[in-house]
């Protein structure tokens, strides 16, 4: 399946898809 | 229709790649930053340890401040004592000139 | 031959998804440890800032201690210049008694 766009769960940026770390808070996709 | 199907996954390809080159340059970063802050709490611990030799030294300084505030009580109460024992000698010294 | 090429391309395609989904992991991992070694290093700069304090409370002690002790020393040669003028006196009066 194609990535898609993900939710930090820690800031809840929406970050685009094919990132693995958020944008803002730095913290990783799979990251609780 | 297969060398369509190879197109698309030759794409999806590209774009694995990059994610996962991503995902290896932020595993170094990570571990950066996890030897930066591993240095700064063995820093810290390194201070924390005299914290136990400062407390002892404050509690050394206030017994002996107590004590030497006992005795110089005690030296006062002497000096009041013997102040007085020779006031009334030389009051009676004086009596006993005059007689 | 399209068909093999897409076949090929999706074994590699699996092999990165897999290599993604270990290096995503791992990066949970790592932060999990950065996570505790900031939690960490929060407690140790909230005990640092006590140094200053100890640091400051062994120096007051100590000032208080070397007050003390200079005014029993001072105490101690006043209580002995009494107890000498209170010998002279005492030898003075019994001479003068036994006048």
């Amino acid at each position: 399946p194609a990535p898609s766009a993900w939710a930090c769960r820690s800031c809840t940026l929406l970050n685009p898809p094919g990132t693995v770390l958020c944008a803002v808070c730095e913290r990783p996709r799979l990251a609780g | 229709e297969g060398e369509k199907r190879a197109q698309a996954l030759e794409w999806q390809l590209d774009e694995l790649s990059q994610q996962l080159q991503q995902a290896e340059e932020a595993l170094v970063a990570k571990q950066e930053l996890i030897d930066k802050l591993k240095e700064e709490a063995e820093r810290h611990r390194a201070v924390l340890e005299t914290i136990p030799v400062l407390k002892a030294q404050a509690d050394i300084y206030k017994a002996d401040f107590l004590a030497e505030r006992q005795a110089r009580e005690q030296l006062h109460g002497q000096r009041e004592d013997l102040q007085e024992q020779l006031v009334t000698l030389q009051r009676d010294y004086e009596v006993l000139k005059a007689d």
